[in-house]
C-alpha cells in the first residue's frame, strides 16, 4: 500500500491511498485502501492516509477517527494518532501504521509495526526517508 | 503560505537484514523521487490533490510497493487494485476497488471524484468508467512481477497444509481471503 497527504500553501489538505490489496485474498475482498473514513480522509481539520491489516482499519473508521478526535476531543494530531495506532489498533491486535498532517503544519507517522516506508518534506526543504 | 507533505510505502516486519542494503537504497531512493515530486508542485503553488495524486502514481509506476506495478496476486494469480483520494477543502472523494487493467489506480479515483455523482465504483464498471473517460486500459501482465508471483506460489503452498506460513502477512501483503 501506498499514500500522500498534503497541505498547499492556500491551507487545503489532501490525501491518497493506493493498494494491490493482500496476497491470495479470495472472494473480492476489499481492504480499508478505497474506504473513505478508514484508510484515506482528508477535511478542514487533517489529512490521513493508513496502511496495514484493512479489516481493523475498516472497523474503527480510522482515518476519520483522528479528524474526530481532533475536532470532538481538542487532540492534537500526534495525541490522537499515537492514541488509536498504539492503543486502539494494537489492542485488538492490528497491525498497520498511517501518515497524517494537519492544518498547522503538523504531522505525524505512527506504527505499531518494525517498519514502515515513509517521509516527509517541509517549506523550507527538510526532508526525511525513513524505513525503521 | 505554509506547506507540508508526507508520504508512506506501506507498514510490516521489515527489519534491517530483512532487505538487502541494495534493496533499501531502493526503497529510499524511489520515496525520495515520490517525496520531491509533490514538494516541486507544492512549491510552485500547485494544489494538495496535485502533488499526492502525483506522488502516489511514481510510487504505483515502481515495482517496489505494493501498489500498481508492484501489486501482489490475488489467489485467481490476478492483481486486484483499489485507491481512493479526498479534498479536504469540500469532502469531495473518490474511490475505485477490483480493477484489474488500470495503470495508474489513483488518477482512476480522482476522476471518480471529479466527474461523476458517486464515490466507489467498483470492478468491471468502474473500468467502463476510465474507458469512456479517456483513460486507456492497460492488459493483465502489465502488472507481472516475479517476485510477488513467488509470494503468491508461498502462499498457496500454505493453503495445501492447511496453515498460515511463517512469514508476515503485512510485509509480504500476505492474508488468507
Amino acid at each position: 500500500t501506498v499514500g500522500a497527504v498534503a497541505l498547499d500553501k492556500h491551507g487545503n489538505l489532501a490525501a491518497g491511498t493506493s493498494t494491490g490489496g493482500m496476497t491470495n485474498k479470495k472472494f473480492g475482498r476489499v481492504g480499508d485502501s478505497p474506504i473513505i473514513g478508514a484508510g484515506t480522509y482528508a477535511d478542514s481539520i487533517c489529512a490521513v492516509s493508513c496502511t496495514g491489516h484493512g479489516e481493523y482499519f475498516i472497523k474503527n473508521a480510522v482515518a476519520y477517527d483522528v479528524s474526530a478526535r481532533m475536532k470532538y476531543c481538542g487532540h492534537s494530531l500526534v495525541q490522537a494518532t499515537e492514541d488509536i495506532i498504539h492503543n486502539v489498533l494494537e489492542k485488538q491486535g492490528a497491525k498497520g501504521g498511517l501518515i497524517a498532517i494537519d492544518k498547522d503544519g503538523n504531522l505525524a507517522m505512527p506504527f505499531n509495526t518494525t517498519g514502515m516506508y515513509r517521509g516527509y518534506i517541509k517549506e523550507n526543504g527538510s526532508w526525511e526517508v525513513k524505513i525503521y | 503560505n505554509k506547506f507540508l507533505f508526507v508520504i508512506h510505502g506501506g507498514a510490516g516486519t521489515i527489519t534491517k537484514g530483512s532487505i538487502t542494503a541494495v534493496e533499501e537504497q531502493s526503497y529510499k531512493e524511489k520515496l525520495k523521487e515520490a517525496l520531491f515530486a509533490g514538494y516541486e508542485i507544492l512549491k510552485n503553488n500547485g494544489s494538495s490533490l496535485d502533488a499526492v495524486e502525483a506522488a502516489i502514481k511514481i510510487m504505483e509506476d515502481s515495482p517496489l510497493f505494493n501498489a500498481g506495478k508492484g501489486a501482489v496476486f490475488n489467489n485467481k494469480g490476478k492483481n486486484e487494485l483499489d485507491a481512493s483520494i479526498m479534498d479536504g477543502r469540500n469532502l469531495n472523494a473518490g474511490a475505485i476497488a477490483g480493477v484489474h487493467h488500470i495503470k495508474n489506480p489513483i488518477s482512476l479515483a480522482r476522476l471518480v471524484m471529479e466527474k461523476s455523482q458517486h464515490v466507489l465504483l467498483t470492478g468491471d464498471g468502474a473500468e467502463e468508467f476510465a474507458s469512456a473517460n479517456g483513460i486507456q486500459l492497460v492488459p493483465e501482465d502489465y502488472f507481472y512481477t516475479e517476485k510477488r508471483w513467488q509470494q503468491l506460489l508461498k502462499a498457496r503452498e500454505g493453503d495445501k497444509k492447511d496453515s498460515i506460513p511463517k512469514i508476515n502477512y503485512i510485509n509480504s501483503d500476505y492474508k488468507f481471503g
